[in-house]
């Protein structure tokens, strides 16, 4: 891991009284190779040792003998300072329902996040209604009933083949049973499926949703900022959800993501229990990333 | 060798870029752009098809040339393992599709007893593909249906027997002693049949897909990966790095979600969508 490539390259630095261009280009390849591994989008990578360079070539950093403690810890603090502040929450509107959007990649996590949102703002005395849009996948709507019923919390369900209709009238039933709040779940699909992003686009124009999170695998690689400006330039998010953290992968989307599109880290998915959705931890996923 | 670099840094930092990007791997790439640096050139040739070239030869060199193909041996089992949400029900359904039109006799056994709703969706795939299920009440043993399952195709002689599973992170060792048992059910009630156990990957997966092959493989061995969701953006490179480490093929690759978007896996056509 970083922290003893580290070792290894400075340990080769003990006795010299100064640090040579030489010294810190090898400490930098660690950094970079640290980078990559934990899937770190290549540009971020990139941008973020040349920022370190200059630092250390401006004696900022690297200004003695360094051991590697000192710089996994400047790493650390580099990369926890990107990935932004705790912001784990939803913000509600004052004209109920709050409507709440989750969109991204097929398989990713969002039925599952759906109803472990729904059961979280429920925790927080809200009233949710989870509606089910994706009207495609085999039995994506029994799934989202099932887990509504496990945790009892309605869900809002209609045989019909447009999304909009559906959002709407889930809206009506929203207001006439007290719901403060209403979670769209919608069906997975590619950034670069036109047909379906216009679906999206159309549903935020119809219903304007005051929350639009981006879920996303945290075991994604390098395609991660790709999908994710897609998504945010053609509908806009607000924040994006990580999900199956409580594998190991080391999460360098993470870092891509909220340095790329400048979206926070509401959320992030732990188990497949409707329990297990964390409160994201900069300095825990900073760690996490450099392994 | 000259021992001079015939390579502009510019190009050499884009095709990098091209290589990283694929999710290959830092490791590789590096050694591809390293190896690539002292390329002698002819006088007039093209040197951006040349280096892509070498690169081609340099990836095939690791996976291959040629498609690995399912075993031919019927009657064949065929386990469908892998990580949350990476299309195994889905490619159930399809390759249930592909045998039936091949005039197989198919059966389908729902064995996630875990997830919500997950045998209603590969009930409504094994209407598409038109072939039979099995199934067992919520939180069955999933070992325990393997074993009817098995019965059953002794009894009726299907010819092959597609096992879905519960998705599952390989860093859950019960998850993993769970896989091992229901592995060890298909022995015992089918000994000696053919097994094809097929690891599902997402092409999106990054480097974490290399300790997921790795674990999976040590865990009950993988005979296969199918690689799903290439009609992403993604270029599925991880399946090179995997295919070095562990000696993994592809050999099935899902490009959509209809029950006809399964392929076989072509060596050339993925390296050349990859340098694209
Ligand atoms: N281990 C783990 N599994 C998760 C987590 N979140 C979701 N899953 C699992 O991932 C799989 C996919 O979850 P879904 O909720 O169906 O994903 P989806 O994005 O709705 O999928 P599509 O609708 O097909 O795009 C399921 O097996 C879930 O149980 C998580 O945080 N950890
Ligand atoms: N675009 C695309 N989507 C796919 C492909 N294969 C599967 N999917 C989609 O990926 C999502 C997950 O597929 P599933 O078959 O439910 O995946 P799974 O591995 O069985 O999921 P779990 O059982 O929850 O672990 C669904 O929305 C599928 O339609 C593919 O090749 N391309
Ligand atoms: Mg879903
Ligand atoms: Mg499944």
């Amino acid at each position: 891991n970083l922290s003893n490539r580290l070792q290894d390259v400075t340990r080769k630095l003990l006795g010299q009284n100064k640090l040579s261009e030489k010294n810190i280009e090898d400490v930098l390849r660690e950094i970079r190779v640290a980078f990559l591994e934990a899937d770190v989008d290549y540009k971020v990578t990139k941008d973020f040792v040349d920022a370190i360079k200059v630092k250390a070539l401006g004696q900022e950093v690297l200004v003695s003998v360094t051991p590697a403690q000192l710089v996994m810890k400047y790493v650390a603090d580099e990369i926890t300072h990107l990935l932004g502040d705790n912001i784990s929450r939803i913000k509600f509107s004052d004209n109920a329902p709050t409507i709440i959007m989750m969109a991204g990649l097929q398989g990713t996590g969002k039925t599952t996040t759906t109803a472990k949102l729904a059961l979280h703002l429920t925790k927080e005395g809200h009233r949710p209604l989870m509606v089910g849009l994706d009207i495609y996948r085999p039995a994506a709507q029994e799934q989202l009933k099932v887990l509504g019923a496990s945790c009892n919390i309605p869900v809002y369900l209609e045989d019909s083949k447009n999304c909009l209709n559906i959002a709407k009238n889930s809206l009506k039933y929203a207001r006439e049973n007290n719901c403060d709040c209403v979670l769209l779940d919608t069906a997975g699909r590619l950034h670069i499926d036109e047909e379906m992003m216009n679906e999206l686009k159309e549903l935020k124009s119809g219903i304007s949703p005051h929350e639009i999170l981006l879920v996303v695998d945290s075991m994604t690689g390098q395609q991660a900022v790709a999908v994710a400006k897609e998504f945010n330039s053609l509908l806009g998010i607000d924040g994006v959800i990580l999900t199956k953290l409580d594998g190991d992968a080391r999460g360098g989307a993470a870092l891509s993501l909220r340095t790329v599109v400048q979206r926070p880290i509401k959320f992030v998915g732990v188990g497949e229990k409707l329990e297990d959705l964390d409160s994201f931890y900069p300095d825990r996923m900073a760690s996490r990333i450099i392994g | 060798i000259t021992g001079k670099e015939n390579v502009s840094e510019e190009l050499l930092s884009e095709l990098e870029e091209i290589l990283v990007r694929s999710d290959i791997g830092v490791h590789i790439s590096d050694r591809i752009i390293l190896d690539l640096k002292y390329t002698n050139f002819k006088p007039g040739e093209d040197r951006i098809l040349k280096i892509k070239e070498i690169i081609e030869k340099r990836i095939l060199g690791i996976i291959g040339e040629d498609n690995v193909p399912l075993s031919g041996s019927f009657p064949l089992v065929i386990l469908m393992i892998g990580v949350n949400g990476s299309g195994k029900t889905s490619t159930v359904g399809k390759l249930a599709f592909k045998y039936h039109k091949e005039n197989k006799k198919v059966l389908v056994a729902a064995c996630d007893t875990f997830r919500a709703a997950a045998v209603e969706q590969l009930e409504i795939w094994k209407t598409r593909a038109g072939v039979d299920i099995i199934k067992g009440k919520e939180g069955t043993d999933p070992a325990a249906l393997v074993y009817d399952a098995g019965k059953l195709v002794s009894e009726k002689g299907y010819q092959v027997l597609i096992i879905d599973t519960a998705g599952r992170l390989h860093n859950k060792s019960n998850l993993m002693e769970e896989l091992k048992k229901i592995k060890r059910t298909v022995g015992k009630v089918l000994p000696g049949i053919s097994l094809e156990i097929l690891l599902v990957m997402d092409a999106t997966c990054g480097q974490n897909g290399i300790q997921q092959a790795k674990l999976f493989k040590e865990a009950i061995g993988v005979t296969g990966i199918v690689l799903t969701k290439l009609d992403g953006t993604s270029k599925g490179g991880i399946a090179v790095s995997i295919k070095e480490s562990l000696g993994v093929p592809v050999k099935l690759i899902g490009l959509g979600e209809g029950v006809e978007d399964l392929e076989d896996f072509s060596p050339g056509d993925f390296v050349r969508a990859l340098l694209e």
